[in-house]
């Protein structure tokens, strides 16, 4: 473990706090993608097939289980609570993302470390992950104005992965055979998707004004 | 093995 990636795991789950903050606090999740938060669900279920066969560390054991307990939170009270589910902005997000997980699918059975059942679903969940924001991305162009917890939670999401790219960095020159080459360059995508949010988000911050993505 | 290792992180 080391500071990069510590500082990575809590800037995530600051992200899902935000957003069960948001959800809670306000009753609504109005600007947030149903998708998106459904192929976080893919994402940690496929990642972390491991959770009973290998044991790291408590922390590892315990981030996985608040990592897949929370993303199944807020697809089912996206789904499924009466009020929240209300304000869902169906009409808004309309990103096929099937097309996402096959694409991943396919390509993991392309690319990946080792042909086993667990290496299969590690690197498409990996993949999976790099496009699962996309939705939310496209549905913030979509809505306009973008509230701010809605704003502060895409933020935390993209800069979680931008320590994991310094975490590789980091394990890259100090372990021998350090090799994540797969983690690595879709870590580099996944960040660059936020490239432009990122750039509106930082503009919105220093004018101190309200967020807009350009429609 | 070197999969093994790198799959410490979340």
């Amino acid at each position: 473990m080391n500071i990069f990636r510590f500082a990575g795991d809590m800037t995530h789950l600051i992200s899902i706090v935000v957003l069960l903050l948001k959800i809670y606090a306000t009753k609504s999740c109005s600007g947030i993608s149903l998708k998106t938060q459904e192929l976080y669900v893919i994402v940690f279920l496929a990642r972390y097939l491991d959770l009973f066969t290998d044991f790291i560390s408590v922390y590892n054991t315990v981030m996985k289980l608040v990592f897949i307990g929370s993303s199944l939170a807020i697809v089912w009270c996206m789904r499924m609570h009466r009020a929240v589910k209300r304000t869902y902005d169906k009409e808004l997000d309309t990103f096929r993302h099937y097309f996402l997980v096959l694409g991943s699918f396919v390509l993991a059975l392309l690319l990946h470390e080792k042909f086993t059942f667990q290496e299969i679903f590690w690197a498409f969940s990996i993949y999976l992950e790099a496009v699962a924001i996309l939705p939310q991305l496209v549905m913030l162009q979509r809505s306009g104005n973008v509230d701010n917890l809605t704003g502060q939670y895409v933020f935390f999401l993209g800069a979680y992965r931008a320590f994991y790219i310094l975490n590789w960095i980091y394990r890259f020159f100090t372990e021998p055979h350090f090799s994540r080459w797969i983690a690595c360059l879709s870590g580099l995508v996944q960040t660059a998707f936020y490239a432009d949010f990122f750039y509106y988000y930082f503009i919105s911050w220093k004018n101190n004004a309200k967020l807009q993505l350009p429609a | 093995s070197i999969s093994a290792d790198v799959k410490d992180e979340l």
